[in-house]
């Protein structure tokens, strides 16, 4: 975008609404584009938010609070978003803190800070403004002090005092590469921005494994930039070593911790700590949660599965498929004999953990399998049952909407397996695995 | 495939990954990285399709087969994958005459040990000279030692051939008592082998999910579902395989259902 927009000074609270506890305050502006309602509120003095009101039609209301001011009530409205300005949301700073309009009110000695109107205890020069936000008894920063935002105070002892606002990118650290950090940095090390596609997380994100979060930058020439916050001194493991497996991987294989450390076709990993042959960016100390020791299969970049650099000059990375995946099963709660058709158990879980849906009722899985139609197989609430004789036990419909039907959170008793079914002779199929082997001929050519 | 040659198998079809983000996009890509020092990096574009990354069968127009072991988990979201088919090349060009790329709805998990999954094409294909689905064995079938099968796929060659092409390879079913001398007894009432030619013939990287078809008079049948094993056409090693047979009844339950 060429212009800065006005809506990254506001964050985006989706399907809210501020209520408006003085109606005379609020000023209505209709049929005008989120753009256009964002500027006016940045261009008014008294504007500190605005309700964007969609349906049944565009509504600009433009309000002089927040909702974290005394008296303020935010209120759920799918047909609503609500935007705040963030200097007044804010409780950390950017900068020195001149920009600071939040509510602390103390100083870091814990001292009442003087209303900024009043000239006593302490007299001075600061007149407040509709514009230089010296409201109330609020920490402020009028004279850009590199202390960053202070007061006078109620005690005659002691003029003024700084009250100790943190800086936004010390306020929360972040741990291993930041994945998980939440905090409210919104420019990056340069001081650049991140354009408007989404305000309410338009704070620095690590959404693709990058070594520190990151945005968008509203510079043209600069796509993107990491951004500067503090690194936690101590380096905890991000995740509780319960999630680590070492000899199967769940999901993608990001927590995998085991040795296996060649690829499925057998070629030897490549060191992590190595950059030959392969030069790469993971080094272990800039992923240092992702397990990236030796040369073992390991999965930073959120790949498919655990994967490595291999020693082949002419093979830059490879899969480790051969690791076994975890089965996602949750532990059988019951088991059946032979293949179930008789099991007339309470379990109603499939073996994913799903609720099994009721055999009676057609939603959100129309039952083509039901009561009626089976009235010999006990089809009792939404108990697992095997009314068709499947093989592989017990089943039932589920409440998701997306699995039709699956098998149960029951095991075979012991040491049973169906037999094998010697089908006769002669077996003709039609219609099916035909090949025209001349064809190839013709298409390689 | 290792140990295979340029061939035809018109039920097999390329499974395509969505495109990836910039940066494992610029890591895994062997042209167009460049790298800057002071551990910033400056992204260039390459193709934004999807890699192909696994294989499969297609069971029925509207079916595909292939293994969990491709998959995240059951729940997987399918936007943006995909399946290839009517095409002996790994990345057709744009409107090759016969190519079909139809998108992936849906994921079928199979019950627990099968290591299948059945996925649902967004439309049916349509079945041609050069697309058509597989025979499915009858339910808990033992396909007879010696019966003569071929596997096929665009995975890894380790330089046995060339990966731009379909690979198919000639192989014999072997006894489950007589893999499992190699095995030791691991190999399961679920799985199938066939033998190993002593120059290394095999499934490898990215072919897992696609066939094991055997011909049944003039017609070719799935008879097992290719795996992940230790190492890819290892001399001597027999290749494992999951028998499909012992899943046809759930096959045809999902497609009924």
């Amino acid at each position: 975008q060429v212009h800065r927009s006005a809506l990254n000074d506001f964050q985006r609270s989706e399907g809210r609404e501020l209520v408006a506890f003085k109606a005379d305050r609020v000023t209505m502006l209709s049929a005008i584009t989120l753009e256009e309602c964002a500027k006016r509120c940045s261009e008014s003095i008294d504007c500190r938010a605005f309700n964007y009101v969609f349906r049944p039609s565009v509504i600009c209301k433009h309000l002089p609070w927040v909702g974290n001011t005394a008296n303020a009530e935010v209120k759920r409205n799918v047909n609503c978003d609500l935007y705040e300005m963030k200097v007044y949301i804010r409780k950390c700073i950017i900068g020195n803190g001149e920009e600071y309009r939040g509510g602390v009110s103390k100083t870091m000695s814990g001292r009442t800070c003087q209303q900024w109107w009043s000239k006593f205890p302490h007299d001075h020069r600061y007149t407040p403004s509709s514009t230089n936000g010296l409201e109330l008894n609020f920490c402020r920063n009028p004279d850009g002090d590199i202390i960053g935002p202070w007061c006078y105070t109620t005690d005659p002892e002691r003029r003024y005092e700084s009250c100790n606002i943190p800086q936004c990118k010390d306020e929360v650290c972040i741990t291993c590469n930041g994945e998980d950090y939440r905090g409210q940095v919104d420019r990056t090390v340069s001081g650049r921005e991140y354009p408007d596609k989404s305000l309410d997380d338009n704070y620095c994100r690590n959404p693709d494994a990058s070594p520190v979060p990151w945005c968008y930058t509203t510079d043209p020439e600069v796509e993107r930039e990491r951004c500067d916050i503090r690194k936690c001194s101590e380096v905890p493991k991000r995740r509780s070593r319960s999630s680590y497996t070492t000899n199967c991987f769940r999901g993608r294989g990001e927590d995998y911790r085991g040795k296996i450390n060649e690829t499925t076709s057998g070629i030897p990993c490549q060191r992590w700590d190595a950059q030959s042959p392969h030069k790469h960016p993971f080094y272990p100390h800039t992923y240092e949660c992702k397990g990236l020791e030796e040369n073992y299969c390991r999965n930073p970049d959120g790949s498919e599965a655990p994967w490595c650099f291999t020693s082949k000059s002419e093979m830059r990375t490879a899969l480790c498929l051969q690791i076994k995946r975890c089965a996602d099963d949750i532990e059988a709660e019951d088991c059946y004999n032979g293949n179930g058709k008789n099991y007339r158990g309470i379990v109603r879980k499939t073996r994913k953990g799903i609720l099994c849906q009721k055999w009676s009722v057609n939603t959100p899985h129309k039952t083509r399998i039901n009561p009626e139609a089976h009235p010999e197989a006990n089809l009792t609430e939404n108990y697992c049952r095997n009314p068709d004789g499947d093989l592989h036990g017990p089943w039932c419909y589920t409440t998701d909407p997306k699995t039709e039907f699956d098998y149960c959170a029951i095991k075979q008793c012991a040491g049973e397996d169906p037999p094998i079914i010697m089908p006769p002779e002669g077996v003709v199929f039609n219609e099916c695995g035909k090949r025209d082997d001349r064809m190839l001929k013709s298409r390689l050519r | 495939i290792v140990g295979g040659t340029p061939g035809n198998s018109p039920w097999t079809v390329s499974l395509r990954d969505r495109s990836v983000p910039f940066l494992i996009l610029s890591i895994l890509s062997l042209t167009l990285f460049i790298f800057t020092v002071a551990d910033e990096m400056i992204f260039v574009p390459v193709d934004r399709k999807g890699k192909h990354f696994c294989g499969g069968s297609l069971v029925n127009s509207k079916w595909v087969i292939s293994t969990k072991q491709c998959f995240s988990s059951c729940y997987v979201d399918l936007t943006g994958y995909a399946a290839i088919m009517g095409t002996v090349f790994r990345d057709p060009k744009e409107g090759e005459a016969g190519t079909q790329s139809i998108a992936l709805s849906k994921i079928v998990c199979g019950p627990s040990e099968s290591h299948l999954v059945l996925l649902q094409l967004e439309t049916p294909a349509e079945f041609n000279e050069r697309v058509s689905q597989i025979c499915l064995p009858p339910e808990r079938y033992i396909v007879p030692e010696g019966t003569a099968c071929e596997i096929a796929g665009w995975g890894e060659t380790k330089g046995t051939g060339d990966e731009t092409v379909l690979n198919v390879a000639q192989m014999q079913v072997q006894s489950n008592s007589e893999c499992n001398q190699y095995f030791k007894g691991r190999v399961k009432q679920n799985e199938m082998c066939t033998t190993s030619f002593f120059g290394g013939v095999g499934a490898c990287e990215k072919d897992y999910g696609g066939p094991l078809a055997c011909q049944n008079s003039d017609c070719w049948v799935l008879e097992g579902v290719i795996i992940p094993m230790r190492r890819c056409g290892h001399q001597g090693q027999p290749n494992i395989f999951i028998r499909v047979s012992m899943y046809v009844d759930w096959i045809k339950k999902v497609m009924e259902m």
